[in-house]
């Protein structure tokens, strides 16, 4: 799966992903990459696109759920995404990960599979590639 | 007005050592690029769904990710390829599932966000959509395979053999595994 998320200059936010789906997966299967709300989300303040076990994406409504934690409660965007991702998908026992940025240029990327493929770059210009770390 | 940008190719158990340090420095070099490709659309002041769009073609095209070429098999032994798009400050979305033809789902997806009616069309039914559109480029389902994915595939399907011989070996029958 890939996917991307990006604020432009005039503070909109858009989000997207992309997807095979899973290695030997029954065919008709549909993950939730294309579910909007699953593993795609974006509206004025926050977009998320994910990676992951679809079906515990589906479930969780997770990319709305992050967005759903700024928008209601004020959460961070690292700590919404950290929950969703990092705590409430494994405790069902989905696996995966996510990226996320919000309307002021925060960036988060949280993952709980050993890697993920991942690059960006900050309102200050600084950027960069990671995989493992 | 400040940019940013943030892109994924996928998370997954991939041990490090796994890793050449060749094909690492490829997996870099293709993200480092779908990055570059989606900021020059920001720093010109080109819109976020413009920048999504650009930096995802560049990973569909890349053999090495599991979206576009180099997608992974379905049971079949075919590609089945899902995406999506969605514009925050107006909450317009677009999606495919289970496309086989179309290069680039993700544009797809747009199209069906910018000239339907639609969130999301599947199937056949997308693929008549696109065949309606002017750009969506068209391939044969095979244009999508790598034999990395082959092998994936092959590997795949034999645990699963494997998994189901054990089952009918007197497993408790509450076995917690994915086939799909």
């Amino acid at each position: 799966t890939v996917g991307a998320v990006a604020l432009d200059k005039a503070g909109h936010i858009a989000a997207g992903t992309s997807t095979g789906g899973m290695t030997n997966k029954r065919w008709g299967r549909v993950g939730d990459s294309p579910i909007i709300g699953a593993g795609t989300w974006a509206d004025d303040r926050c977009g998320v696109s994910g990676t992951g076990w679809g079906e515990y994406y589906i479930r969780t409504n997770a990319a709305r759920d992050i967005c759903a934690r700024v928008e209601y409660r004020g959460d961070s965007l690292q700590a919404a995404a950290d929950e969703v991702i990092n705590r409430i998908i494994p405790a069902m026992g989905g696996d995966g990960g996510a990226i996320a940025l919000d309307r002021d240029g925060n960036i988060a990327m949280p993952f709980n599979s050993g890697s993920m493929f991942r690059a960006w770059i900050r309102p200050d210009g600084s950027s960069g590639v990671a995989i493992h770390e | 007005g400040r940019t940013a940008l943030v892109i994924h190719g996928g998370a997954g158990f991939v041990p490090k050592e796994s890793l050449s340090a060749a094909d690492e420095k490829e997996y870099r070099a293709t993200l480092r690029l779908a990055l570059d490709a989606g900021n020059a659309v920001l720093q010109r002041g080109g819109p976020a769904i413009d920048a999504v769009e650009a930096s995802i073609r560049v990973l569909e095209e890349s053999p090495r990710f599991n979206a576009g070429k180099g997608a992974v098999f379905n049971a079949k032994g075919g590609h089945e390829l899902d995406a999506a798009i969605m514009e925050g400050h107006t909450l317009r979305a677009g999606a495919v599932a289970g496309v086989t033809t179309v290069r680039s789902p993700i544009k797809l997806a747009r199209a069906v966000m910018e000239h339907s009616p639609h969130v999301m069309l599947a199937g056949p039914g997308a693929e008549a959509f696109a065949d309606t559109q002017k750009d969506i480029e068209r391939v044969p389902n095979s244009w999508f395979d790598t034999p990395m994915r082959r092998r994936q595939l092959e590997e795949a399907q034999r645990k699963e053999a494997e998994q189901k011989a054990a089952v009918i070996e007197g497993d408790d029958g509450n076995v917690r595994r994915y086939l799909g």
